[in-house]
């Protein structure tokens, strides 16, 4: 399993459709403060089926939305989509390549597909189950959470072994 | 599972052991079980490390730089042993000097074949380590737009 | 003391605003009462920052530079406003890009004169910001030492 | 008032004495991680009074103390000197130069003294109490502290104006 491509549109401060092309080896990101770094870690975790608003840094879902700024009026819909290389065939579906999509419309109505096809947030979540990218995994570390990974608790610790298990 | 529990405990603690040691260039870092046991649930993981040339500590008294080269080798040692198709890290080298970076930037080489690392940071030695290299930027809308950079640009 | 408390609030809030614009290059920062009043005790003060271009954003949607930046921007803004005689900063430098990091470095340059300043750093732009230069390393017995850095010796 | 120097002995990593003068303007302290800089910003934070362990980083006030490393034994007194100079007579005491020094025993028993002469806890914080130096303010800022600033509650913000008027 390789990524090939994440596309975002209306999500965060990426109010224009922006393709990110991913290599197979290192991937650096760099930019001023401010300018949509940790934005497009947000919309990784997002595409996956991240439910919690918090570790979104935001208050409510609607804040994934492009909100708006000086100079462009605020979205109704953001969507993310992520394609992945499937020829080690390690997601479960018949595809060589995968592109799971996520979309949130200001009304609150949110759709999920997988190859463009509608489906529920439980299917992308079941997709990523056993590759250790699902929500909680630790293959996402957020700004200023990597000291996290040593203070958890005893307990919280030994939890992420059993899923390593 | 409690077989493959403990299995998988011990070859995660000799990878953090090893790859600590890779990091600081020396030093003791380990993982041990506590509580009752059998089972499961009543057990819980304390990390105990010591930087060179340093006694054994809380890990409250380590430097920051110390808790953050210290957390990523526990990261990389879950990652060699379990490993994900991919990582997204945002910014973890920002507590670190120069010397670790560097060191920071070697360990994310070493991994290179086995997954994809998207890596979010300012500090140069880390930029130098990239296969591809994307900036992002804010345009004169307020909203960000993203270039790729031609890796023979970045300064040296 | 309601009266003094207002006095001082207003002046800080004007510092702040001012020192924002200075460091953001533009944007918008306030600070505001809220709560029933006219008792002190009943009273808390929100934080409001505009970065330039952006809307008028909750403080959680701000990315790490720009909190760090709003932060040091309102922490000189008291040290103006009600001066202490020194102030020690332990890295508060490490989530701002190397632009952000030369505004740090003016900043701390232009309160030279009305108060000491103690800062510990790894970042090349601050240390050249520098009278004096301490360098701290470990010696072979694991204990820390202390050394006097000519200023011509930092790497420009 | 200026500091003119700070003077550390079996203090944390600062196992042999240890001396750092300051300028009028900008000190900066540099150095590989775990060398002992934040160290210093304890120094200057205990030998003022301060009486949290968790703000020294510490789980027993004796934490402080050299507890020894690979080359050299633990000692049983930390101490710590802070030389001011207080010609502009900011300091409420009858002298040009001021030095403040704290001493901590490995049984517990704690020493205050100002210019030689021993004191009490409270005389130190009555000394610092309208500098805007003392132990709760926001004259040093901690590794890892700066957004404090910033997510602290609106009634603790209060009261940095407070103490500010
Ligand atoms: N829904 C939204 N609509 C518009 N802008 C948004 C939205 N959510 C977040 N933002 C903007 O995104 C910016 C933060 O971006 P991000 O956190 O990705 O920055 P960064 O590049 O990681 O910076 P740093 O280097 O400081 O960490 C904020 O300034 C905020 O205004
Ligand atoms: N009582 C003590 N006795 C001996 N060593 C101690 C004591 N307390 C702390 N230390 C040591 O001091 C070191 C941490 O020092 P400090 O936090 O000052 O580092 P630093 O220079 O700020 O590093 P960084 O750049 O990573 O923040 C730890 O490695 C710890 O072992
Ligand atoms: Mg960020
Ligand atoms: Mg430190």
């Amino acid at each position: 399993m390789q990524l090939r491509k994440l596309t975002m549109q209306g999500f965060k401060s990426f109010a224009d459709r922006t393709q990110i092309v991913f290599e197979p080896g290192i991937t650096a990101i760099v930019g001023p403060n401010g300018s949509g770094k940790s934005n497009i870690a947000d919309a990784v975790r997002w595409v996956l089926g991240e439910q919690s608003v918090r570790s979104l840094r935001g208050a409510h879902m609607e804040d994934v939305i492009f909100a708006g700024s000086q100079g462009k009026r605020a979205l109704g819909l953001a969507e993310v989509s992520l394609t992945i290389d499937n020829s080690d065939g390690q997601l479960p579906v018949p595809f060589t390549e995968v592109t799971v999509c996520r979309r949130l419309h200001r009304s609150g109505e949110s759709e999920y597909l997988i190859n463009q096809t509608p489906c529920r947030w439980k299917d992308v979540v079941d997709l990523f189950l056993d590759t250790g990218v699902g929500r909680d995994a630790y293959a996402i570390v957020s700004q200023g959470n990597v000291e996290a990974l040593l203070s958890a608790s005893p307990e919280e610790r030994r939890q992420w072994f059993e899923t390593a298990a | 599972t409690q077989e493959l529990f403990h299995k998988s405990f011990q070859a995660v603690a000799r990878q953090f052991a090893e790859l600590y040691q890779e990091l600081f260039g020396g030093g003791v870092a380990q993982l041990r079980l506590v509580g009752e046991g059998p089972d499961l649930d009543s057990l819980g993981v304390e990390v105990m490390v010591q930087p060179p040339g340093k006694k054994l500590q809380h890990l409250d008294l380590l430097s920051g730089g110390e808790k953050a080269l210290a957390a990523i080798a526990l990261l990389f040692a879950f990652l060699r042993e379990r490993p994900a198709p991919f990582c997204v890290l945002d910014e973890i080298d920002s507590a670190l000097d120069d010397a670790n970076v560097e060191r920071f930037a070697r360990l994310l080489q070493s991994f290179k074949g086995r997954l994809q690392l998207i890596v979010i940071t300012h500090r140069q030695g880390t930029m130098s380590a990239a296969d591809a290299l994307y900036g992002v930027s804010m345009n004169g809308e307020g909203t960000s737009q993203l270039f790729s950079v031609r890796l023979a640009d970045v300064p040296a």
